[in-house]
């Protein structure tokens, strides 16, 4: 199950935020 | 979907990253924790460069930086390594 803490929470914001930019930058 | 929203994809990617990470390091929390350090400066750093607007010629902590960061961290655990430049831009 997902236990997160808000520390892990934040974690997940900026590795999707990281994606998203990486997304963004091969299209 | 459109490149300014994070897709469910991108999410759920992430959040089963960060959970490999925790379980992986479950003997080991402060190699965890001090990952979600890392992220966490990243992303303040960030931040105020944005509100900076870059006046002050910083660009804060570089992609490079954390990358490196983490693979001195990650010693060892290729394969979490590797998967953490899946999520960096121009890795």
């Amino acid at each position: 199950s997902y236990d997160f803490t808000p520390l892990d929470s934040s974690a997940v914001y900026v590795l999707s935020s990281m994606a998203r930019r990486r997304r963004a930058s091969q299209s | 979907p459109p490149a300014s929203e994070t897709s469910p994809v991108e999410f759920d990617s992430a959040i089963s990253y960060v959970n490999k990470i925790k379980n992986r390091f479950l003997d080991h929390p402060e190699i965890y924790r001090a990952f979600l350090e890392i992220l966490h400066t990243y992303q303040k750093e960030q931040l105020e460069v944005k509100e900076s607007r870059g006046s002050r010629g910083s660009s804060g902590m570089t992609e490079d930086e954390v990358f490196s960061k983490v693979a001195s961290l990650f010693k060892g655990q290729e394969d979490l390594l590797a998967e953490f430049g899946q999520f960096l831009p121009d890795a």
